[in-house]
């Protein structure tokens, strides 16, 4: 099935 | 030094209310545009983002932007004890460990006072970039609340699907499947109870059920929640907070391997 994504693999550390 | 009147002090109570079961430590940063916090849970799946501007307090002094670490637990806990119609003030000296919160009584006849421990907490602060997204769907937050725990009882993730027929909830499990479609439906006697999908391009994506159930602990805070959703990006699920800021959660899409 498909697999749990994280926040920092669309948003960038500022 | 910092001072923040809040006379409708049940919404940060609401706040608190709404964030808590997500995150635990979380750093709120205050500055001349207002009370903000941003955070993910634990696994970093999640994320939240809270503004109360400036404007929205009766009384407002921050002399220089402060960062103030506090666990959310125990701030629920401290603000548990204050009256439903008190108002709230937040106060802090500069370079102090701690943040006091005073209650009063709409009558005044009742001030107290609780000082809490501030807490060093790491925190990463990301960017969070301004997005079109496919659709964006508005409907009656109380409504959003029911699907997501009726379709919890079933399953573990939702397919949230628009298309030109809809916006279609979807989960799967091992007693059986359910599917819940809303339409568009401007003809209500009250326009929070109003359903509008706006679509620019059809938009199908899996999410984790607990997590948007938590967000939906945000649900007294507004009649209303914005759902925004892109295939290459985190849903956006919003509530506005009246004439205040907003809270919005982030929620990161499981996707095929």
């Amino acid at each position: 099935g498909p697999k749990q994504s994280t926040i920092t693999r669309f948003f960038n550390k500022i | 030094m910092l001072e923040l009147r809040l006379v409708q002090g049940s919404l940060l109570k609401k706040v608190l209310d709404a964030i808590k079961e997500l995150v635990k430590d979380a750093n709120f940063d205050c500055s001349t545009t207002g009370f903000s916090l941003q955070a993910m849970d634990s696994s970093h799946v999640a994320l939240v983002s809270l503004l109360l501007r400036a404007e929205g307090f009766e009384h407002y002094r921050c002399d220089r932007n402060l960062s103030m670490g506090m666990n959310l637990d125990n701030m629920a806990k401290m603000l548990k004890c204050s009256g439903n119609d008190d108002i709230i003030t937040i106060k802090a000296d500069d370079g102090s460990d701690s943040v006091t919160f005073m209650f009063e009584s709409p009558t005044q006849d009742k001030i107290s006072d609780f000082e809490m421990k501030l807490m060093d907490i790491d925190s990463e602060h990301l960017g969070i970039p301004e997005a079109e997204y496919h659709a964006i769907i508005r409907m009656p937050s109380a409504e959003f609340a029911k699907i997501c725990r009726d379709l919890a009882s079933i399953g573990d993730t939702v397919v949230i699907s628009v298309s030109k027929e809809g916006v279609k909830f979807s989960t799967r499990g091992d007693i059986g499947a359910a599917n819940v479609v809303l339409r568009q439906n401007t003809t209500v006697d009250k326009p929070e109870e109003a359903t509008i999908i706006e679509m620019n391009e059809p938009v199908s994506l899996t999410f984790a059920l607990r997590y948007m159930n938590s967000f939906t602990k945000a649900t007294p805070l507004s009649n209303i929640v914005t759902i925004s959703l892109s295939s290459e990006l985190p849903v956006v699920v919003e509530y506005k907070i009246a004439e205040m800021g907003y809270i919005r959660f982030y929620l990161a899409p499981k996707i095929e391997e």
